[in-house]
Parts: C-alpha cells; sequence; structure tokens
C-alpha cells in the first residue's frame, strides 16, 4: 500500500459544496460518492443532484435526516437516474420529488456494498483505492469548532450523527489521517476538508463504510 | 424568527470560547487538531446538533459485515 493516496489528485473529487441549514449530509456524502465512482468508470466528472436524493429518497426524511445506506438502497431498488446539479440544483429544503424520463441523461448504480471495518482500517484503505471514494457516518460533535489538523482526541465511535465522504489517506508523518471530504462549505476546516487519525477508529470513521457498485 | 435575543446569543457565543479551551487542552504537537472561532461559534451544541448531525446508521447492524475478502486482490 502506497503511504499517501488522494482521489483528488487524479482529478476525481468533485468541490466541497454547502449543505446550508439541511440536514442532508446523508444525501451529499453518497452523491459525492456517486461522482467519483462514475468519473472513475472512466466518465467525466460532474455535479450530480443532491437535491433529487433528498426529495426522492423516500426511505429517508430530506432535510431533515437519513442514512447513506438507506440511500443507497433506495438508488438499487428504483434504478433512478441522478442527473445534474444544474439541472436539479439545491435549494437546501425538501421539496417535491421530480421525475425525469428515463431517456435523459443521467448516473445509476448498479449496486452497493456496506462494512465495518472499525478493526480492519488496513483493509478499508485497500478498498478506498480499489473503488474510489467512500461513505461514512461518524460521531462529529466536536467538529462544530474544528479549523485544522489531524483529530485525535474528543471524537468517539458508537456515536455516529453525520455521513462524510472519505477521499484519501496520508501516512507520511508522525500522526496518519484519513482525508475527510465535508459538506459546511469551504471555509469550514482546511478548505472544507477534516483530517481524522487513523488506526484507532477514531470518530468511528469505519463503523459504517458504504459505496456504490456502477 | 425564533432565534434567541443578541445577548442570548452572546452567552452561546462565550461558551463556544471555553469549549476551544477545553478541547485545545489537549493538544500535544503541532499536527494535533485546533479549535476556534469558525461559523458555527454562535450555536449551542444542542442547536448545532439538530440542524448539521442529522444522519443515522442503520438500524439493523448485521447488515454490515467485517472484512471478508483481501480488497486489494480485486482487479
Amino acid at each position: 500500500l502506497p503511504l499517501q493516496f488522494d482521489w483528488r489528485d487524479k482529478n476525481l473529487v468533485t468541490g466541497v459544496k454547502n449543505q446550508l441549514d439541511c440536514g442532508a449530509c446523508w444525501a451529499f456524502s453518497i452523491v459525492g460518492a456517486i461522482e467519483s465512482a462514475n468519473a472513475i468508470s472512466g466518465n467525466p466528472l460532474e455535479d450530480l443532484s443532491v437535491q433529487q436524493v433528498i426529495d426522492c429518497s423516500y426511505l429517508d426524511r430530506g432535510c431533515n435526516g437519513g442514512s447513506t445506506d438507506s440511500a443507497l438502497k433506495w438508488l438499487n431498488q428504483t434504478h433512478t437516474k441522478l442527473v445534474r446539479s444544474s439541472e436539479y440544483p439545491f435549494k437546501a429544503r425538501t421539496g417535491t420529488c421530480h421525475y425525469f424520463p428515463p431517456t435523459e441523461h443521467g448516473v445509476s448504480i448498479n449496486g452497493y456494498e456496506a462494512y465495518d471495518f472499525s478493526n480492519y482500517e488496513e483493509e478499508m484503505m485497500k478498498l478506498l483505492i480499489s473503488v474510489g471514494p467512500l461513505a461514512v457516518i461518524v460521531d462529529a460533535v466536536s467538529w462544530q469548532d474544528y479549523l485544522g489538523g489531524i483529530i485525535q482526541h474528543h471524537c468517539s465511535s458508537g456515536h455516529s450523527n453525520h455521513a462524510v465522504l472519505v477521499v484519501g489517506f496520508d501516512k507520511t508523518g508522525d500522526t496518519p489521517y484519513w482525508i475527510v471530504k465535508n459538506s459546511w462549505g469551504t471555509s469550514w476546516g482546511v478548505d472544507g476538508y477534516v483530517h481524522v487519525k487513523m488506526g484507532e477508529n477514531v470518530c468511528g470513521i469505519a463503523d459504517f463504510v458504504t459505496f456504490p457498485v456502477m | 424568527a425564533g432565534s434567541l435575543p443578541s445577548q442570548e446569543r452572546y452567552q452561546v457565543f462565550l461558551k463556544s470560547l471555553e469549549r476551544h479551551r477545553f478541547l485545545n487542552s489537549d493538544a500535544r504537537d503541532t499536527s494535533d487538531a485546533h479549535y476556534g472561532i469558525n461559523q458555527f461559534s454562535d450555536l449551542s451544541v444542542e442547536e448545532f446538533t439538530n440542524i448539521y448531525l442529522r444522519s443515522h446508521p442503520p438500524r439493523n447492524k448485521d447488515y454490515y459485515v467485517p472484512k471478508k475478502k483481501a480488497f486489494g486482490e480485486k482487479s
């Protein structure tokens, strides 16, 4: 395994988004994973519609919350094509689901997988390199005040409450860390990203790991 | 509408400063996380949690399985 890996270096991660006052981190996390997986499959990297997932994933509660797992389940069951973000823009509130005809351009998934890597972060590294960015659910209570650096304390496993996207890792320094894309805008954290220590399941980062199969 | 009066909001902000001091007290080297004023500093922990921490793990944890195959062996 390399000491350092980042899907952004290959230009396969879209820009950081801002969920504003809408509690749909779960949708941003999953859409981010699909955007990257679609680009890794050889298609152009493009922003897909988070609002479509918020409005249409009937297993979730839009801006009032949801789960990465159920969003993937909905996408897989319904074979819904995610359209471009420009066609179905983000409005920061739950709305009525817009239907698009099957002929419309869009990105669908062929399945998904979900893992508990809480004792297997080395395997999580292999998976990240093998399939693309991974959607995870973490404990992010202390992230309210985060400015930068590597989170090592004040973050527990077993209290998962926020969905984000792991896009890489860095083991070249004294403290190895995961590189995590958040959806709170670029002014938060390290240009919208947060670094979380690897190897001790800090923030429960390895507890609920999902990714789409394209 | 419904937001706290400015004096109460200021008290929430002061509590944030206390929280930052506590969180930063465990920093042991320069790589450690640092905490301070950002766009969420005028929100109480409860408000922040209610707005931004709205994802939950699946109810049926049995769905998730531990490592069963070596992913590095995939093509």
